[in-house]
């Protein structure tokens, strides 16, 4: 499961 | 959000408003690179697609579009109204060959392979090196103008205040990087370490930004 890399960064 | 994280923000905010500052104040975009401005809103653009898809939070929404918007506006002020006072004979970096290589690396580093997933790493890798064109035009005039030094030492500190902000968030949240982010922010903020030598060494001792010749 990769739903770790939410890109919540800008 | 942590205090790295939001100081890195804050510095990348900074940074766009010293820059139109410099422009608006002393009317020209002379020492500015009009290839890496360009290829800032090629990044956020690529990056951003998710204000469509994905609500984080107003904050993220509101400086999402911010970024976009000034950015757009930089260019439109370099490429129209204040058009004569950009050389681009001076800004002569190949910018092509940031975008294949970028395009390449995207195709291969995602986290998942769909539009959305593939352009996303291809802005984080463009993002890494998208200053080049302008370390490159400074490296050629071998000066610069003390308020663009202080635009590139608010947008260096940007990236440098990202990593403090991933090792606390790694500590914080069981041990989750995010390596495409990481590897590129870290190329990135390396980027600037010849920049802010000569920013501390010299413009933060009230002289002016010159490289060795």
């Amino acid at each position: 499961d990769d739903s770790g890399h939410g890109h919540d960064e800008l | 959000m942590n205090i790295f994280r939001l100081l890195g923000d804050l510095s990348h905010l900074a940074s766009i408003l010293i820059l139109l500052h410099k422009i608006q104040t002393t009317r020209s975009c002379r020492g500015i690179s009009f290839k890496t401005q360009a290829l800032y809103v090629t990044v956020f653009v690529t990056r951003y697609l998710d204000i469509f898809t994905d609500w984080v939070s107003l904050y993220n929404f509101t400086m999402k579009i911010f970024f976009i918007a000034s950015t757009c506006y930089i260019l439109y002020l370099m490429k129209m109204k204040y058009r004569p006072t950009h050389d681009p004979s001076i800004d002569t970096f190949r910018v092509e060959y940031l975008l294949g290589p970028c395009a390449l690396l995207a195709l291969l580093f995602h986290y998942r392979f769909t539009v959305l997933e593939v352009l996303w790493s291809f802005s984080i890798f463009l993002e890494s090196v998208a200053i080049l064109p302008q370390l490159f035009m400074l490296q050629r005039t071998g000066e610069a103008e003390t308020i663009t030094t202080h635009y590139l030492a608010a947008l260096g500190a940007y990236r440098a205040l990202y990593i403090p902000n991933w090792i606390y968030r790694y500590f914080t949240e069981s041990g989750q990087i995010d390596p495409i982010a990481v590897t590129a922010g870290l190329v990135q903020t390396a980027l600037y370490l010849d920049f802010f030598y000569v920013y501390f060494t010299k413009v933060l001792q009230g002289q002016k930004f010159e490289l060795p010749a």
